[in-house]
């Protein structure tokens, strides 16, 4: 199953071919490559409405946590996001601002201690696809814990 | 590294790469077989970091990460040459890319039962990551991180969760989630706002929307008992999501097909599910909405 709007006629096409599965060392007996399984979402069993508690726990052992939303998304829009990091209930150690890249405004984001919350202007669901370089330079920031 | 999984040439690579890649299966749990897709650091990679990277679904690929995201080259339409990412992820991160849970994409089981929920694949994920610092022990000092994106959400929590207070040795700095469902009541409510301030409901609707689901404690768009409340979350639901609008991009055209896959019906059933009941007696009526009968 492919979901709604999204073309993935290419990798789909290239990924079936039998000298690339081949190449990647994939069984021959196995079925064809799928963006999506319906034989796994169909009968998936959700347990968390919810990972409010899961995230405190990890906060509260020291890890650092980035929380990044594509702002043109509805699927899993940003401001429900933005809610859940508010709600964790995490004091705030800086204001919503904004953050730059290649001398424009890339986004905006807040820090909230350990984890931090932050938007890609303009871009989707997926944003490495649709603001490829934003997405990279967020990326390399978190890694080495750096100010965006 | 583990040799026998090392891709050493691909079909359609015209370019020479700067990084190693392997790909092959890690042993997830018992007779579950999880295919990954290892693509070292283009910087450094004995110093630079390892990153796991999770698409959701639940029930899609990250190979779609890997070839249309974040990976260090793509398919070109022709769905036969490949070309270079300049915005790879790999650029100072050794990237590790998992078809998780088993039935997705490559990855499969032994006796091809893919029912599965949240903690199953946690746990599984758990011992994938085990089984790829067998195979790649030379990492294990390495900082470790671990990305997902959508349903992600959940799927980066629970199994860091388990990376954080496991036995296995693994030098585990943080994780990230983009475009994250992580409160389903939360997604819900907070798409109502996005959608009116979008402008994509109009006046009429916003009104029956806060006349029907709003009282002095607040609004309910997620799981209110009122019928009348439903019907207006519906229809908002509607034009969201099957009116032909972009949901994962507003501004973007709909390419491929609008159709909905099972899995991806199945995942928005999974979002203002307690209205999933009546989602199949409404279905969006086209442009004529302000005329369309509710009864």
């Amino acid at each position: 199953g492919v979901p709604p709007c999204i073309n993935s006629t290419a990798q789909t096409n290239w990924l079936n071919r039998g000298d690339v599965r081949k190449a990647l060392h994939i069984p021959a007996t196995l079925p064809a490559w799928d963006i999506c399984s319906d034989a796994v979402g169909e009968r998936y069993n959700i347990l968390y409405w919810t990972v409010k508690d899961v995230y405190l726990k990890l906060l509260s052992m020291g890890l650092r946590a980035l929380v990044y939303n594509g702002d043109t998304d509805m699927a899993c829009n940003f401001l429900g996001d933005q809610w859940f990091v508010e709600d964790l209930g995490i004091k705030e150690t800086s204001k919503y601002k904004t953050w730059i890249y290649d001398d424009q405004v890339a986004g905006f984001y807040q820090r909230f201690g350990n984890i931090t919350f932050l938007t890609v202007k303009g871009a989707g669901h997926m944003v490495p696809q649709w603001a490829p370089g934003p997405a990279l330079h967020m990326f390399q920031t978190f890694l080495i814990n750096d100010s965006y | 590294q583990y040799a026998p999984d090392e891709v050493t040439d691909l079909p359609g690579m015209t370019f020479k790469p700067n990084y190693r890649q392997w790909s092959g299966y890690l042993q997830a749990g018992p007779g579950k077989f999880l295919h990954y897709w290892f693509v070292t650091s283009q910087r450094d990679p004995t110093k630079d970091p390892v990153v796991l990277w999770l698409n959701g679904g639940p029930g899609c690929s990250s190979l779609d990460g890997f070839l249309s995201e974040n990976g260090p080259f793509h398919v070109n339409d022709d769905g036969a040459t490949l070309y270079e990412n300049e915005f790879s992820w790999n650029k100072n991160a050794n990237m590790l890319y998992l078809e998780s849970p088993a039935g997705v994409g490559y990855s499969y089981s032994d006796d091809h039962n893919y029912e599965t929920d949240d903690d199953k694949v946690a746990a599984d994920n758990y011992q994938a990551l085990q089984s790829f610092f067998v195979k790649f022990p030379n990492f294990t000092l390495n900082e470790f991180f671990i990305f997902g994106e959508s349903y992600g959400g959940i799927y980066v929590p629970t199994l860091s969760l388990r990376v954080a207070t496991g036995q296995a040795k693994i030098n585990f700095q943080g994780f990230s989630v983009g475009n994250g469902l992580s409160s389903f009541a939360l997604n819900d409510e907070s798409l109502i706002y996005f959608g009116y301030y979008h402008g994509l409901f109009g006046e009429d609707l916003w009104r029956d929307l806060n006349d029907n689901c709003c009282n002095k404690g607040g609004c309910n768009f997620y799981n209110s008992s009122s019928d009348s409340c439903k019907i207006q979350v519906n229809i908002a639901f509607s034009i969201v999501y099957q009116s032909g609008l972009n949901e994962y991009s507003l501004y973007l055209d709909c390419e491929g097909r609008q159709g909905f896959s099972k899995t991806y019906e199945k995942a928005m059933t999974l979002l203002f599910r307690n209205y999933r009941k009546t989602l199949h007696t409404y279905k969006y009526s086209g442009p004529r909405l302000s005329s369309v009968s509710l009864n």
